[in-house]
């Protein structure tokens, strides 16, 4: 692990006399290395090493008698800063119908997500109805229905031929009306850079004012993740963010790199194919994943 | 000459950048720029503007080669397996290739192979209808194998050309779920001979350094053939696919490049190395 092979560093320089900026230096090179290969950004590496650098050439690490340990506290912290202290819970609206909007990329598990997300909230008693605004996708309304109707949970669609903004409003009165006080709209993937289509969930958004917008990413997606967190948080201003496949063992550097850019929560954490399988993110747990 | 050291080694952290950013990873990145520094030696180069086509070059060296191309083989059927893990992109990859094979004049079965996921079986089927290819299909959460088992014989009582077969997305640390693909392998080779002939990963372009894993993992339980990159119109690079090469040894062969029908590409390496530089 990280923190066994500092320790393993800094014994060999210990041995050396006073620990110099140089020793601090290579140390630091086995941490940035460490992350670019759990995949975190470079750039993001970048800044986060200058953040720990900064403080570990105080007297903080220069000055201890145990350089090591101080090193791997200043990492945690840094860490801990980085990825957020504590699990932060969805928002529920002051009055009406709590609204839950997922966006992404394709392929990322938003469908699947629409249906934990419906589900764990239906465990806690609410009335949750799910949206089938993803008409491009073939079968996609088809999938959604089919996880409403194992869920036991009312899905709303209006086929593929009318517009998701029309959808999504269509659904909003209708929960107003039937009483669903929970309702998750599940859209299309789409490119960051599909300027039509970001311009769809941005109309979607004017029209309902979601409580949430959350943004569903692929945890083994690669440094590419900065560009496009940061374009859909750009257009939305997102709320959260939903990680996926966390049950694979994709170091996660992508989690980093999301908080880095938009210092949007991580909300929660898709752990499985099942219905059953979304928890409440921890940061810390992530932070220990990604350094290993 | 000194200057021009200096300069060199500020274009080689550009590079690096650049290989980095482009999911190239740190020691594939770390071996390439001690190639081009091992050239820059032996060549006693001393024009940086050279550096990147140096790096474009060793790159190409890695990705080339003649067997890059997905040929259908003399075999009948000819069976083509795809896999990967989820959301990769391996329904609408078999719907394009199934139509371009039909455009090629071949016919076309495909096999509902995925008994698992909601709606995987409606999605393939429009995929089929569209690419004007049958679909053999079982009934939900029917054995994965046993469709492929009925996909065969009826390949050979239609006379068709290729059959192709598509599988559940499942993560690679998943030893079921892996279990299950071996014995889909299994049933293939053993119904139909040397089947399965084509066996395709499906690699999502935005992927980091987990591709390795999928690659090595997928391979040891199906001997795959060949990577089917997709997403490449967004904008990730898919660089992984070069450690990919190096280290597992399977090329690239075909690439997705959206989400129509007509959005799939042979590979091309060169417009690959071109397009991480851009
Ligand atoms: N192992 C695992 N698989 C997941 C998880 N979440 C989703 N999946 C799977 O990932 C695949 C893609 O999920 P979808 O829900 O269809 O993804 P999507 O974002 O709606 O896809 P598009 O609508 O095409 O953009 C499916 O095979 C899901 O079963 C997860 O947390 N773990
Ligand atoms: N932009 C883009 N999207 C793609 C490409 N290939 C597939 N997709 C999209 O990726 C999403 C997932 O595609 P699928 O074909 O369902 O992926 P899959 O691997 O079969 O998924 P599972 O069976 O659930 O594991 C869909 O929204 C596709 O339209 C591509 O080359 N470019
Ligand atoms: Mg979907
Ligand atoms: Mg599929």
């Amino acid at each position: 692990s990280l923190t066994e092979r500092l320790q393993q560093t800094f014994k060999k320089l210990r041995g050396q006399g006073v620990l110099t900026e140089k020793n601090v230096s290579d140390a630091l090179r086995e941490v940035r290395r460490t992350l670019m290969e759990a995949d975190v950004n470079v750039i993001v590496v970048k800044q986060f090493i200058d953040n720990v650098k900064t403080r570990a050439l105080g007297q903080e690490v220069l000055g201890s008698l145990t350089p090591e340990l101080q090193m791997v506290r200043i990492i945690r912290e840094e860490l801990t800063a980085l990825m957020g202290e504590e699990t932060v819970p969805l928002q529920i609206a002051p009055s009406g119908p709590t609204s839950v909007m997922l966006v992404g990329l394709q392929g990322s598990g938003k469908t699947t997500a629409a249906g934990k997300l419906a589900r764990l909230y239906q465990k806690q008693g609410r009335n949750p109805m799910l949206v089938a605004a993803d008409v491009y996708r073939p079968a996609a309304i088809e999938q959604l229905r089919i996880l409403g109707e194992q869920l036991e949970i009312p899905v709303f669609s209006m086929g593929d031929q009318v517009s998701p903004v029309d959808i999504a409003r269509a659904a909003m009165k209708q929960a107003l009306k039937q009483g669903h006080d929970f309702v998750v709209i599940d859209t299309a993937g789409r490119l960051q850079i599909n300027e039509e289509l970001m311009e769809e969930l941005a109309r979607i958004k004017a029209s309902i004012q979601p409580t949430e917008i959350l943004f569903v990413a692929n945890v083994m997606i690669g440094s590419e993740v900065v560009n496009v967190a940061k374009t859909f948080d750009e257009i939305l201003d997102l709320s959260g963010v939903i990680l996926t496949m966390l049950d694979g063992d994709a170091r996660g550097g992508a989690a980093l790199s999301i908080r880095s850019v938009t210092q949007k929560p991580i909300k929660f954490a898709g752990t499985g194919e099942g219905l059953d399988a979304l928890e409440v993110f921890h940061p810390d747990r992530m932070s220990n994943r990604i350094i290993g | 000459i000194a200057s021009n050291r200096k300069i060199d080694e500020e274009l080689l952290e550009e590079l690096e950048m650049i290989l980095l950013q482009a999911d190239v990873g740190v020691q594939t990145t770390l071996k390439l720029l001690d190639r081009i520094r091992e050239v820059v030696k032996e060549r006693g180069f001393d024009d940086s503007s050279q550096l990147e086509g140096i790096l474009q070059d060793e790159i190409l060296t890695i990705l080339d080669g003649s067997e890059s191309r997905l040929h259908v083989g003399p075999e009948r059927p000819y069976a083509i397996m795809v896999l990967g893990v989820n959301g990769v992109g391996k329904t609408t990859t078999i719907g394009k290739l199934a139509a371009r094979l039909r455009q090629e004049g071949h016919s076309v079965l495909v096999a509902a192979g995925d008994t698992f996921r909601a709606a995987a079986t409606d999605q393939l089927d429009i995929w089929c209808q569209r690419a004007g290819a049958d679909l053999i299909k079982g009934s939900q959460g029917a054995d994965a194998a046993a469709v492929v088992f009925d996909s065969i014989h009826a390949a050979r009582a239609r006379k068709a050309d290729v059959l192709i077969v598509d599988t559940a997305g499942r993560l690679h640390t998943k030893k079921n779920l892996m279990a299950e693909l071996e014995k889909i392998g299994r049933v293939m080779g053993r119904e139909l001979e040397g089947a399965p002939h084509e066996v395709l990963l499906v690699l999502d372009a935005t992927t980091g350094q987990n591709a390795i894993q999928q690659a090595k993992q997928f391979n040891e339980i199906a001997h795959v053939t060949g990577i089917a990159l997709t997403k490449l119109d967004g904008t990730a690079k898919g660089g992984i696919v070069i450690a990919v090469r190096e280290e597992v040894g399977i090329p690239v062969k075909l690439i997705g490049i959206g989400e129509q029908i007509e959005d799939l590409r042979d590979f091309d390496a060169a417009e690959f190395v071109e397009a991480l530089f851009i």
